[in-house]
Formats: structure tokens, C-alpha cells, sequence
């Protein structure tokens, strides 16, 4: 038996609008530590890695571990039903073929149930190694978007480059060519405005835009982003999810040839 | 020219 009730309901919704575009079908694993995902986009270049603790449930039931096929278009679809303000309690029977989305409005007054049904997903599971990375760059969210946004207008690849000045992207294309550098700023007033580079030694590599503007999708979950890059390792792009967890992305480097 | 990198090339299935 699970059942496990997230008073902010709309995180989870967020949480789906980050990660349906990147990956249709995917196993949620549910266990004592928490409700975690982990899935890989259809050519294998993009991972997602999604973690929401037990402890930032109001009420975290699950007897024994579970792995609950979803098809994340239809599991959307449901969670668009929810309200933002919304409660939403997960539910599903051991060995059943369905999970129940229970959302409940604030004020109690209003209560409804989506029944889903699972599917079987063969999905394969990767063993992610613990690095240190050569540098990590903290930044506004909603720069990096900014940012990756503008650069694909340019663009389809950016070379993400940090040294001690700071962080640069570059990008180019049939039009021209674009450069963005953000240097390291600490802002007294508000610590999500920061940029704040830690670096062990520089680093340079290329993505392809598509991929990352894919992951700003996350943009509304958290104010700041994190960049975790080693040369010739895939990128992490991480959000926080307030207080429960974090959205993982990995991203395979693009190599010349 | 660059070439796109698999997932696969750098974590290994468990």
C-alpha cells in the first residue's frame, strides 16, 4: 500500500511540466527515503534524475518498495485537473494495476479522484558515479533560460566555458555569433540573484540548446540553478525543489570530431 | 564538425 500526500500539490505538477517533453514513459520508484524517477530521453543523450523525499510529504506511507509504470502525457493530463492550491495524495495498491490521484481543495470542500492506469516499462537504470566536478556555477534560474533561450535564436549548440573571470556561452550560426559572460556577483540583499563560481580548474564544453532549453522547463520549481561540469563528462543541471528534494538533468557533451 | 556523445558512453546500466 502507498499512499502519499503532498500539501503542495503544485510542485508535483511542475515537476511534470518539467520532464514530459523530455521523456514519454517512466518508472517512479517509491521506497522508504522517498519518490524518485530516473529516465533517459529516446536518443540517450538527456537523463533525468528527480528526487522528492519522504519527509517532504505530510504523510508518507509505503510498505514495501515500488515501481509504478507511468506514461507521463497522461499522467499530465490528470495533474492538470488538480488545482494549484491543491492537495494531492498519491495512492496505489502493492501488485495493482493502477494509481489514484486524489486532489483536494484548501478548503476541504471540494475532493476528486483520477485513477491512472500503469504500464509496464522495461527501462534501464544507470549507475551515475560520484565526481568532483571541475567547477560548479550557481546562477538565477531564470537567467540560464534567458540565456539558452536567446543563444538557440542564434544557434543549435553552446559552448559553455568557465575560467576565474566567469562563466561564458558562446554560440554560433548562420547569422553570426553570440557570446554571453556572466561574472561571479554577490548580492547582499538576495541570495537567488547571486552567480557564484567555484572552480578547481577551467572548463569547456559544448551541448546541444535544444536539450537545455528543455530542462529550463524546471525554471518555475526553483530560483537559482546549478552547473556541476568536468571536462569530458556530462553536464548536471540541478534545481532544488523547495524543502523535498531536486530535478537532476544530465547531459552528454558533444565531442569534435 | 562535433558529434553528440551517448549517456551510455560515460554511466553504465545497474
Amino acid at each position: 500500500m502507498l499512499e502519499l500526500r503532498l500539501v503542495q500539490g503544485s510542485l508535483l505538477k511542475k515537476v511534470l511540466d518539467a520532464i514530459k517533453d523530455l521523456v514519454t514513459d517512466a518508472n517512479f520508484d517509491c521506497s522508504e527515503s522517498g519518490f524518485s524517477l530516473q529516465a533517459m530521453d529516446s536518443s540517450h543523450v538527456a537523463l533525468v534524475a528527480l528526487l522528492l523525499r519522504s519527509d517532504g510529504f505530510e504523510h508518507y506511507r509505503c510498505d514495501r518498495n515500488l515501481s509504478m509504470g507511468m506514461n507521463l502525457t497522461n499522467m499530465s493530463k490528470m495533474l492538470k485537473c488538480a488545482g494549484n492550491d491543491d492537495i494531492i495524495t498519491i495512492k496505489a495498491d502493492d501488485g495493482g494495476d493502477s494509481v489514484t490521484f486524489m486532489f483536494e481543495s484548501p478548503s476541504q470542500d471540494k475532493v476528486s479522484d483520477f485513477e491512472m492506469k500503469l504500464m509496464d516499462i522495461d527501462s534501464e537504470h544507470l549507475g551515475i558515479p560520484e565526481t568532483e566536478y571541475h567547477a560548479i556555477v550557481k546562477m538565477p534560474s531564470a537567467e540560464f533560460a534567458r540565456i539558452c533561450r536567446d543563444l538557440s535564436t542564434i544557434g543549435d549548440t553552446v559552448v559553455i566555458s568557465v575560467s576565474k573571470d566567469g562563466v561564458k556561452f558562446s554560440t554560433s550560426g548562420d547569422i553570426g555569433s553570440a557570446n554571453v559572460v556572466c561574472r561571479q556577483n554577490n548580492s547582499v540583499d538576495n541570495k537567488d540573484n547571486e552567480t557564484v563560481i567555484e572552480m578547481n580548474e577551467p572548463v569547456s564544453l559544448t551541448f546541444a540548446l535544444r536539450y537545455l532549453n528543455s530542462f529550463t522547463k524546471a525554471t518555475t520549481l526553483s530560483n537559482t540553478v546549478t552547473l556541476s561540469m568536468s571536462k569530458e563528462l556530462p553536464v548536471v543541471v540541478e534545481y532544488k525543489i523547495a524543502e523535498i528534494g531536486h530535478i537532476r538533468f544530465y547531459l552528454a557533451p558533444k565531442i569534435e570530431d | 564538425g562535433s558529434s553528440q556523445t551517448s549517456l551510455r558512453h560515460y554511466f553504465v546500466a545497474t
